[in-house]
């Protein structure tokens, strides 16, 4: 992950986001 | 060569990009054009790439002659509903998907000739309020329906038989959806522009929103055209057909935003606007690849180079009159230029 104004940025956002929202 | 001498060239040589007339094709039939595409169609072994184009009662299919000629091949009628736009789906051939309605969209079809008689047939898939629909990869079709209370984004398989196999609704924003962009980079993700202005991500394995974002303009129903995920970020090439035209950035046909999906921030990256001199506002458009290109109120059409950041080329009206539509072919390396008489001109972009 890197900080900029877009905040902490993940390479894997969308495995992350569909473990973390409703089913 | 030295390297800045190396580096000039070559900066000129992406600059100069050029739209040279192949083709023209006239539906002497026609009233109105209403929309124009491509599609690959395979007949006794031989698998072509076919002009279709829409008018309001027909959908005729152009098939390649020597000599930059096309021939009609096909025409099916659709007398009970007008045509409104074609549906192009990427990676299927011998099927054109038209969608249907009066003020908005009201039944997709489609259409298709029967291999084992050769007879042009017709096969419906969706009715309702349809508000947005998209072709995706893998034989799919996703579309938003219905009114906000009751909202419906649903994914439809198509057959090579041209019917509707499985259907898998998608989780409803509390938004209606105007558009979808499948996210380049990530097999799963959809992305859909609403009617106030956010950026809904979809998982469309598991059906979930996973995120909604505002994409950060004061006016409504920006159109997304393109996203693509890169460094964890997703790029999204949007439109905005109600942008007003006194804008000081220069009134752009379109802009790239980046938004952190993580923590739904996002900021501009580029505006795609007309070179200095020309003047005129986004009416309608396409972005295939890294090619864009729009039709503008002064009837020309203008064609940027996304990755570059600039305006390439620029197709005035000819003689014939004002352009009303423009597409890409399958590949971007065809512009295909329509005019309200149901002329099509088909321009090499090289």
């Amino acid at each position: 992950c890197s900080e900029s104004d877009l905040g902490p940025i993940s390479l894997n956002w969308f495995e992350e986001l569909s473990t973390e929202a409703p089913p | 060569l030295t390297a800045e001498e190396l580096a000039v060239v070559l900066s000129d040589s992406l600059r100069a990009r050029s739209l040279q007339l192949a083709s023209k094709l006239k539906n002497p039939s026609s009233s109105c054009a209403v929309d124009v595409s491509t599609v690959w169609w395979e007949s006794a072994g031989f698998t072509e790439l076919c002009i279709v184009t829409a008018c309001e009662t027909f959908i005729s299919l152009w098939k390649p002659l020597a000599s930059s000629q096309w021939r009609k091949v096909y025409t099916w009628h659709l007398t009970e509903i007008p045509v409104i736009q074609i549906v192009p789906l990427p990676d299927v051939s011998n099927l054109v998907c038209v969608a249907l309605g009066d003020l908005e969209i009201g039944e997709i079809r489609l259409l298709l000739c029967s291999s084992e008689d050769g007879s042009l047939k017709q096969s419906l898939v969706k009715t309702g309020n349809i508000k947005a629909v998209l072709g995706l990869t893998n034989r799919r079709l996703v579309s938003s329906s219905g009114t906000l209370q009751d909202q419906q984004i649903e994914i439809i398989s198509v057959s090579e038989a041209g019917r509707s196999n499985e259907r898998q609704t998608l989780m409803p924003p509390e938004e209606t959806i105007l558009a979808f962009a499948e996210v380049e980079g990530i097999r799963d993700a959809l992305v859909g522009t609403t009617a106030v202005n956010s950026l809904v991500v979809w998982n469309l394995k598991t059906g979930q929103i996973l995120k909604k974002m505002h994409v950060g303009y004061s006016y409504p129903a920006s159109i997304c055209h393109r996203a693509y995920s890169d460094s964890g970020l997703l790029f999204v090439v949007l439109s905005h057909p109600h942008a007003k035209e006194n804008e000081s950035c220069g009134n752009p046909a379109f802009r790239m935003r980046v938004f952190n999906p993580k923590t739904a921030r996002s900021t501009g990256v580029m505006f795609f606007s007309l070179p200095p001199g020309h003047s005129g506002r986004y009416l309608e458009g396409e972005v295939k690849g890294v090619s864009a290109a729009a039709v503008l109120t002064s009837g020309t059409i203008a064609v940027w180079d996304l990755f570059l950041g600039q305006c390439t080329a620029l197709l005035p009206p000819n003689a014939d009159g004002n352009w009303s539509l423009v597409r890409w072919s399958v590949t971007d390396s065809c512009l295909l230029a329509g005019q309200k008489d149901g002329s099509v001109y088909v321009y090499h972009y090289s």
